[in-house]
């Protein structure tokens, strides 16, 4: 009963917010991890191997929340982050605040089988990426045009209401088409 | 967020999540995505990666607390995850879902908010995709 379950991202998705075009694609993506994953595994290959090769995909898309398609933070700035775990030891590795990490489920591997430590963070984490061979990649490469006008849209509506504490600005933010979501 | 959890030929569990945080996020903010325990978790009987409202996923460390059930109250992995998702969390106000498996290869993908982009598959190779509500992916087939 060996399988593989995935995931990008929850939310306010209606099918007034998302197009055809869109959904087909998103759905395309989803099978696509969805077969990396199931090839790793009909071969006899880890479920690590399967996570790690079904993430990597999705981190891949410019349609999810993560890798090539991550939001904007405040400052215009991508910052990623990621964990992988492995049940039958519970061994785990994860990574927060990169900003030039390709594929940060890697990283996140690379954390749990070549350190002594579950946690990693910012250029610290980067440093300990390019120390493994873990591809880096300009900034740039994370913009989507979606994404910036996004944030561009949550700091108008921040402007609007500067009063707002920070508390009541969780809920105020404005992603990409239309859809809600957090991560 | 995007996520996978998978059971092996060899009976081992493994989960894994990763994302770009949230729009107009400050402050070096960390959601539960990293977090071991709140947004993702495995142990040998069960595998979690999740998605939503971070906050609340760490606060009521949802990837374990699923786990937790499933090895000490024996509860099937389904249930364990719908009443995290759809009760725990639907309480606290936390807006997301999760995806999870046993080690006896069953799933669970509940979510409490209107949509989550997810998808399974199993040793016959089928992918199964959906985005919406069951009722409605059912009344969106051709």
């Amino acid at each position: 009963k060996w399988g593989l379950v995935i995931h990008g991202g929850a939310g306010v998705i209606s099918r007034e917010n998302l197009s055809a075009e869109r959904e087909a694609e998103v759905r395309a993506a989803l099978q696509q991890a969805l077969q990396a994953g199931h090839a790793v595994l009909a071969q006899g290959g880890s479920s690590l191997d399967a996570v790690t090769a079904a993430v990597r995909i999705l981190e891949d898309s410019p349609h999810f929340n993560a890798g090539k398609g991550a939001v904007f933070n405040h400052d215009g700035i991508n910052e990623l982050d990621a964990a992988i775990m492995d049940g039958a030891t519970r061994s785990a590795g994860a990574v927060a605040g990169l900003r030039r990490v390709k594929n940060p489920i890697e990283l996140a591997r690379r954390v749990m089988e070549k350190s002594p430590h579950v946690m990693m963070m910012g250029e610290g984490a980067e440093q300990f990426a390019k120390a493994q061979g873990v591809e880096l990649v300009d900034p740039k490469y994370f913009f989507t045009e979606d994404r910036w006008q996004s944030l561009q849209r949550a700091l108008e509506k921040e402007r609007a209401v500067p009063s707002q504490s920070p508390s009541s600005l969780l809920p105020g933010v404005d992603p990409v088409t239309g859809d809600h979501k957090f991560g | 967020t995007v996520g996978a959890v998978a059971l092996d030929q060899a009976g081992n569990l493994a989960a894994g999540t990763s994302t770009g945080g949230m729009t107009n996020k400050r402050f070096g903010r960390v959601g539960d995505s990293p977090i071991i325990g709140a947004g993702t978790y495995a142990d040998p009987r069960c595998a979690v990666s999740a998605t939503g409202h971070g906050e609340f996923f760490i606060r009521y460390t949802v990837a374990r607390d699923i786990c937790a059930r499933v090895e000490y109250q024996s509860l099937p992995l389904p249930e364990a995850a719908n009443i995290v998702v759809n009760d725990v969390l639907v309480k606290a106000g936390g807006e997301g879902g999760v995806i999870a498996m046993d080690r006896d290869g069953n799933v669970a993908m509940p979510f409490n908010s209107t949509g989550m982009y997810r998808g399974y598959v199993g040793e016959d190779g089928q992918p199964h995709v959906a985005i919406f509500k069951e009722s409605e992916e059912s009344a969106s087939s051709p």
